[in-house]
């Protein structure tokens, strides 16, 4: 994934992720 | 009385005092309860009594494998009712099933095994 | 540490990624760099294990690498994948001038890349992956004396 992809971005400290509710899911209704 | 379990259940969950609520607040995780069955026809159920706005649940059935670091049908071993769009899940697939369900909801829940292990 | 750490926020290393010859983009010193220099931290997103591996199998089924991953302990993975900083470009030798260590500073755990020796400007930095073994090889092309073969 090249950092000229469009929606790279630059971060200066590590960022915690916040998980989606539907994170794991394959398929949803 | 059926509680929720101490101990199986992904370690950064918290449970309270008396075993019947639970906060996480690193990622999409299980608790089991503390009652296992594998015979026969068994039905439990539950009353939302506090589920804050930003908060989900997923209830249902899990076996010994189902991965507890993952909500509760999202892998072979699991099946859940979800509170957001009441939604069911089994191998992370997601099928209309019923209405979201809030505080105050009861849900039940059947599982229907053979009588011989 | 702390105070090494805070000095190197505070005035990076001169750095840049460029073609290199190893693999595709790579990152070279734009300033001298002793021995023993904290050269640049490895940031990214920090995600559970359970998510990372979710992540891969998505990476790899759209072709993008996913040697953007690196653990940092049985909780936290920090993914560069799609946001990170210079670090994420640094390529792999198996007889690296640097080498990576998670420090502890206020309680916050952190990804550093330190230098072994001196790196000349225009030097590429590269540090051991030290990739657990698996079964699908990925060829390493760091093209050092004792090159291993393989990066996993």
């Amino acid at each position: 994934w090249s950092a000229f992809a469009p929606d790279f971005k630059e971060l200066d400290e590590n960022v915690e992720y916040e998980e989606r509710e539907s994170e794991f899911d394959v398929e949803d209704e | 009385t059926v509680l929720l379990a101490l101990h199986d259940r992904a370690q950064q969950l918290k449970i309270t005092e008396d075993r019947l609520a639970v906060t996480g607040e690193k990622g999409y995780c299980m608790v089991r309860a503390t009652h296992s069955v594998n015979r026969g026809n068994w039905y439990f159920e539950v009353t939302i009594e506090e589920m804050p706005d930003t908060s989900a649940t997923r209830l249902g059935w899990g076996q010994e494998f189902a991965n507890l670091q993952a909500p509760l049908g999202y892998d072979k071993f699991g099946y859940s009712w979800r509170s957001r769009k009441g939604t069911r899940f089994h191998e992370s697939r997601g099928k209309h099933y019923s209405n979201g369900y809030v505080e105050g909801d009861t849900l039940g829940f059947l599982i229907v095994l053979p009588e011989q292990r | 540490e702390l105070l090494k750490f805070n000095q190197l926020k505070f005035r990076k290393k001169l750095l840049k990624f460029a073609k290199s010859a190893i693999h595709d983009w790579g990152l070279f010193a734009m300033e001298p760099i002793a021995a023993d220099e904290m050269v640049i931290e490895y940031v990214g997103q920090m995600i559970r294990p359970v998510v990372a591996d979710l992540r891969e199998t998505n990476y790899e089924s759209r072709g993008i690498g996913s040697s953007y991953l690196f653990r940092i302990d049985m909780e936290t993975i920090i993914d560069a994948t799609k946001c990170g900083n210079l670090a994420r470009f640094i390529n792999h030798s198996c007889n690296p001038n640097c080498y990576a260590k998670v420090i502890t500073i206020e309680s916050e755990k952190k990804i550093v890349i330190y230098s072994k020796q001196p790196i000349g400007v225009n030097e590429e930095i590269t540090y051991d992956y030290k990739f657990p073994l698996e079964e699908d090889k990925i060829a390493c092309l760091c093209g050092a004396q004792g090159c291993r073969g393989t990066l996993n």
